[in-house]
């Protein structure tokens, strides 16, 4: 079968390789509209024919990101069985323009208050918000071994100017252990992403302190300023992986739990008579 | 049998080991048989490495081979199928044999790079066959 496989293999590449465009292997002869003959995947993907991406991602985005898919997934691209979440589909986006950076003074801490514009197009209505964070890479100057207590405000300003401040919990993380700092922002993008907006303007202002010697007051924490927004969504559509499903799949559910029961039931009562009945059972 | 033994044995002396080895070939499951063959894609092929970071290949698999005439436990067919490939051989040959196809999928988790630069981790449904079964 290997070398059916390899003729099979060796056939199409030829014929790829034959063709300039490799579209015309995918699309259909007459031109007709091919969303009924593509894969979701693959209908995404051919409508942006041969492109480039005009906007390329942060590489440290782009890092982060590869190591999330080397843990949810195989080299060959099938999910891991020991995945535990619901989600199956993750968004980085990084901030549009940085917008005008309040002046960083001893009150607004020692990052400069950022002011974060995030354009979340590419979220689809059937895509359900699970979970949301911030994500900060902290410069790997930061090699020190102080642990540092941060409070972070994050306030969104637009579409509706909601100064309701993230629960001022303080986050406290050990600077040499951490590359990512990662700040939960569920409970305030949750509205927002379920009413389908779509552009998010945010203001986040940390205020760090170290442990040990509170009273050097402030601590100039070298997070590399801007974050990036990462977003963990339900796609609730059919071409989207339901891992939940495939659970329920391999587990029958009876109809009625009572029904099942009754049929169980049934079924032991008529093997306990069938044995009764022959003889040679008895024995 | 018998009358055929005694029949054969004034024939010329066939060895005994012939006819078994012919006789049990029936029962052998065909060469071919209906099973799961490999088909790596890559996405550069398709000039998709521009968007797709993770797989950089794809195999999606395929399911090819004869269907044999026990397909019962091997392949968890239907009672169906057996009806089929009675009909097919007993009754009426036009009726096509039990095909070989895939049975079981997996899903296939694609890492994409949007058009406004954002990064996208996607979990596509039914991308890959596992299994294959004859119907």
């Amino acid at each position: 079968s290997q070398a059916s496989a390899g003729e099979s293999q060796a056939g199409a590449s030829e014929s790829v390789e034959s063709e300039a465009d490799p579209w015309s292997l995918l699309l259909p002869v007459d031109g007709t509209d091919s969303s009924g003959l593509l894969p979701p995947l693959f209908k995404v993907l051919s409508d942006r024919r041969g492109e480039t991406p005009k906007l390329q991602p942060d590489s440290r985005a782009l890092y982060y990101m590869k190591k999330l898919y080397k843990t949810y997934a195989t080299k060959e691209g099938v999910p891991k069985p020991s995945r535990s979440h619901l989600y199956n589909t993750v968004r980085l986006f990084s901030p549009c323009a940085q917008q005008k950076q309040a002046p960083s003074n001893q009150a607004t801490g020692p990052l400069p208050m950022a002011d974060l514009l995030f354009n979340l197009d590419r979220v689809t209505a059937m895509e359900h918000l699970l979970k949301s964070v911030l994500l900060y890479t902290l410069n790997n100057s930061a090699a020190s071994s102080s642990t540092v207590t941060c409070v972070c405000d994050l306030m969104v300003k637009e579409p509706m100017a909601s100064s309701r401040a993230l629960p001022r919990a303080p986050y406290s993380f050990t600077l040499k252990k951490h590359r990512w700092i990662e700040i939960d922002v569920t409970s305030l993008l949750q509205p927002l992403v379920a009413s389908s907006e779509r552009s998010i303007h945010m203001s986040v202002n940390f205020t760090c302190t170290k442990d040990q010697a509170p009273e050097d007051g402030v601590f100039n924490v070298p997070l590399s300023v801007p974050p990036s927004l990462i977003l963990y969504l339900n796609d609730t559509s059919t071409q989207a992986y339901h891992s939940w499903q495939s659970l329920q799949s391999n587990w029958r559910p009876s109809q009625h739990p009572g029904q099942a029961n009754v049929a169980a039931r049934s079924m032991k009562e008529e093997a306990a008579a069938t044995v009764e009945r022959s003889p040679r059972h008895r024995r | 049998g018998q009358k055929a033994i005694r029949s054969e044995a004034k024939g010329p002396p066939l060895t005994a080991s012939f006819n078994l080895s012919e006789y049990f070939k029936q029962f052998l499951f065909p060469q071919n048989e209906c099973e799961l063959h490999d088909f790596r894609l890559s996405f550069s092929q398709l000039k998709w490495d521009n968007w797709i970071v993770a797989p950089h290949r794809y195999n999606p698999r395929y399911c090819k081979g004869d269907c044999p005439r026990a397909v019962r436990h091997r392949y968890g067919s239907p009672v169906h199928t057996m009806v089929q490939n009675i009909i097919y051989e007993k009754l009426d040959p036009s009726v096509p044999r039990p095909s070989c196809v895939p049975g079981k999928y997996s899903p296939l988790s694609v890492l994409t790079i949007e058009p406004d630069g954002s990064i996208a981790y996607k979990e596509y449904e039914d991308m890959i066959a596992t299994r294959c079964t004859c119907r």
